[in-house]
């Protein structure tokens, strides 16, 4: 049964797009079949890796109110192991739409029953609030990923999210379990830098991966090219640090 | 009357919290009466002028749900000049909360009647989304100012911004115009970053002001000292690309 993995903080900017699909890309280079599933209207991840998508007919928008099953939108994206749900801008209108539905919640966890066997990764990529897109991605995984980006600001909302994370596990998910928390953007050069790592891993101890990403032109440059940063450039400090995360990932995975 | 001028992007991370920070310190420091309102249930403006605040009673959320008058919540900074109405962490909820409220786009818009003729500008932080709180905040404003990272996943999210604040002037804000794009954490040394500038400045023209934000660590420490960064590097970068966006914003203002 695939895991399913939310990535997940509604700070904005933090690195939650760059980390499901560059993530998603090293695990299924790996040889574990993975699912990118882009639950943010901005649809940043699907971007991110639409230079081999072949069908983008279906969004997430559609399987959210009920008119096709996810597996009718998913599409492979050319990475060998790789498949993704897509998303499209009219995901913004859902969050509306959907708010008098019965078990709105619940919509994605539902439509995952039937493709879950499929993969062994189920990665979602999450929009910056803490809505009902959200609540659907947290209600739907088995663990959050949760980017920090090593400055202040990114900081301040961690306890926020913790608190969603609580009141998602006492109503909607009581088995949701933190899978860890990356620090991103790192620059070993900055004094910020340092000081910030050093109060998440104070905060959070041994949920802190071991790698953290470092700040790398390559992450940023990648998406123009619509693909992850392991096919754009592939011996860049970027593809290094992805490439260990994954191995942190699917040990942790073995581990459990 | 003051100028009212919403600082907005639905996507994350652009920089958006420490234009309306810096850019309100700056516009208070050549003499202007300024007014900075964080609307963002994030609250990372509030924190990041937090230094000087004396009274943190009172948040924009009470005023949203007509608790209280927003005079009530004002605060002043520490700066000479800058007054601020904080955000609170149960803005989150106000967007729920008001979903069945009568006019619940225009509730800014209206409190901000009595206050108007106390200042020369007033600046409005939006969070990362395009719901009711940022609806709030351009059917309130005379103008928004749009930061624009220059990254790729930011070109992206352009279009959607222009969509909204369409709708917005047609049923919400007839007068609402742009009052002008800002390139942030630009880098002249990147490819990049050159790239998505050339772009920006081919959409908007004349629109892009000819000060563009530097990336400058300055920017991004000063938070964690609960300052603009005029106060807290005064010499920096940072500082120095702020104050001539100040000086762009107020010298447009005069020639309007
Ligand atoms: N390690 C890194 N080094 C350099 N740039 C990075 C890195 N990680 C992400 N970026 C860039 O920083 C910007 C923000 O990252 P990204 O869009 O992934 O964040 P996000 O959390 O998904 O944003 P949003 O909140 O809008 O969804 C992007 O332009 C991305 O290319
Ligand atoms: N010119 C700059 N140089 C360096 N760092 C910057 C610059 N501008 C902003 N930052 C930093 O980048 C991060 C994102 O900026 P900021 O929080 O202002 O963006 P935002 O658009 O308000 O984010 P959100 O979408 O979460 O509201 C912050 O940590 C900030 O300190
Ligand atoms: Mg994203
Ligand atoms: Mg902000």
């Amino acid at each position: 049964m695939g895991r399913v993995i939310a990535v997940s903080n509604q700070k904005g900017g933090v690195g939650k797009t760059t980390t499901a699909v560059n993530l998603s890309a090293c695990l299924a280079n790996d040889g574990n079949r993975t699912l990118l599933i882009d639950i943010d209207p901005q649809a940043n991840a699907t971007s991110g890796c639409e230079a081999g998508i072949d069908n983008l007919d279906g969004s997430v928008y559609e399987v959210l109110l009920g008119h096709a099953p996810l597996e009718a939108v998913i599409s492979s994206t050319g990475i060998p192991g790789l498949d993704l749900a897509p998303s499209r801008i009219s995901l913004a209108g859902a969050e509306v739409e959907m708010s008098s539905v019965l078990g709105r919640e619940k919509r994605l966890a539902e439509a995952l029953e039937t493709v879950r066997p499929d993969y062994d990764f189920i990665i979602v990529d999450c929009p910056p609030s803490l809505g009902l897109l959200t609540v659907n991605a947290l209600t739907a995984a088995d663990s959050v990923l949760i980017p920090v980006q090593c400055e202040y600001y990114a900081l301040e909302g961690l306890s926020k999210l913790l608190n969603s994370i609580q009141l998602v596990q006492r109503y909607l998910n009581p088995t949701l379990e933190i899978e860890g928390v990356l620090l991103t953007m790192y620059d070993e050069r900055l004094q910020l830098s340092k000081r910030v790592a050093a109060e998440v891993k104070s905060y959070f101890n041994d949920k802190v991966y071991e790698t953290a990403i470092k700040r790398n032109v390559s992450l940023a440059a990648a998406p123009s090219f619509g693909q992850p940063v392991i096919l754009y450039e592939p011996r860049s400090t970027g593809a290094d640090n992805y490439r260990r995360l994954a191995g942190e990932v699917s040990h942790a995975r073995a581990a459990a």
